[in-house]
């Protein structure tokens, strides 16, 4: 379901060329449950970034769906995300002036797809999912940095994308929290056969991964293959 | 060092009003090495908030030092802030138009008592001691997460403040690179005698904590000591 082909991401630092990610080509079969992990500043965030088409790579080629992004146009691109990619991101990127249920209604009001009513509906029932119903009207400010965390989550799960990609969702989870966020991901995945690639730091995430990538320097070091029941 | 009587915590939203800390009484000792854990939401941020004087109670009093901190004006407890204090907040606030290293530096201008020479070079140590001499001059987006965070705490612990306030320093952090930051502010504990006050879901952190406190929905549900070596 993703493909991505010698890719390379570089960054200009005042004269200095950084090398954020080096020759990285890899196969994601649809349907896995797949932790990223490796030291901080190793390059996760970066390949998320760039499998979720918010950035692009300096040079090689990153395919969805078997359709390659650097074909597609801002608006294209943006109805991908819309439809297909659900991103947790790492710093939440709540939108401050609106409430909970609003910030996760947000994506979907793109969806022509999608009547009122049933929007009205997923945000109700993701927002209990993540056990927020209570705070629904509540904007960020208003939030507990866990609660700001699991708005991200129910935000991209409520689009019912084909790819979630969660950049450390459970980071500022107490481990009772983290495991139920999981255990709804896992469900989710086995139910609707999504596809979940995590950035993680957490090791409850990556022992229910079924598959694993390590990372470090921007290098993809080892692969992993879980068989899990 | 910290004493904290009686303390309330209410915040209005529309027109409810909703208890995040109640009844709060607790004595912290100078010196110790305490980690507040509990559920998300339960209330360690808000608690952490009013020990560092960037929040004022609802009710009740709060004394750092000996020192009633309502009776201070807004000067004096950014000066308390600037001496004694050093926050690491969860979502790390850095400043984006300025370097790691002036950010670092920025709250050790408002010191007259140290030279610019000395300055320099408390923000090399501590940039060096979290591991990102290199990135010195990255801003904050041209940071992973967990080098943001670790900015955050280089900042906070180059006042060599008598009370370390850190929410959730090891969130974004692998767990090699949180050891090594831990064992850091372990020294610093051992060495200088400085208080250290973390809000942590991170078992490593709870490890080596000499003193526990538990928290549920705004109230503190147990209190622990553990003898160290
Ligand atoms: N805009 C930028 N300019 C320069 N360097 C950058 C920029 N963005 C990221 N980097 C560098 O790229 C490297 C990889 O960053 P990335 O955010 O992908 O790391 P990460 O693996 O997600 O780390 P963490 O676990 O700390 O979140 C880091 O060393 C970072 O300093
Ligand atoms: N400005 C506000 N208005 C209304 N409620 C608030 C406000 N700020 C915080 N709260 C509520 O106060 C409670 C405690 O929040 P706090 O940030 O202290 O939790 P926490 O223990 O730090 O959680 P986490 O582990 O998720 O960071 C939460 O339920 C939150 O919704
Ligand atoms: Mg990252
Ligand atoms: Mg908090």
């Amino acid at each position: 379901v993703v493909r991505i082909e010698h890719v390379f991401k570089d960054y200009q630092l005042g004269e200095q060329t950084v090398q954020a990610l080096h020759d990285i080509t890899w196969s994601i079969e649809a349907g896995v449950f797949l932790a990223i992990s490796g030291p901080s500043g190793s390059g996760k965030t970066t390949l998320l970034n760039l499998i979720g088409c918010i950035d692009k790579p300096t040079r090689g080629k990153i395919f969805i769906n078997g359709d390659d992004v650097s074909d597609m146009s801002p608006n294209d691109l943006a109805d991908l995300r819309s439809r297909s990619i659900g991103f947790i991101f790492q710093t939440f990127n709540l939108l401050p002036v609106l409430s909970a249920a609003e910030n996760v209604e947000y994506p979907l009001l793109r969806r022509t797809d999608i009547s009122p009513e049933e929007r009205k509906k997923r945000v109700a029932y993701f927002l209990d999912m993540v056990g927020l119903s209570k705070f629904a009207d509540n904007r960020p400010n208003q939030l507990s940095g866990g609660q700001r965390q699991r708005v991200a989550i129910a935000r991209a799960l409520a689009i019912k994308p084909s790819i979630v990609l969660a950049d450390e969702p459970t980071a500022n989870l107490d481990k009772a929290t983290g495991r139920e966020i999981l255990s709804l991901m896992k469900q989710i995945n086995r139910r609707l056969k999504t596809t979940f690639i995590f950035s993680t730091h957490d090791q409850k995430v990556i022992d229910r991964a079924d598959r694993l990538v390590q990372m470090e320097d921007g290098y993809i070091t080892a692969f992993g293959v879980r068989n899990e029941s």
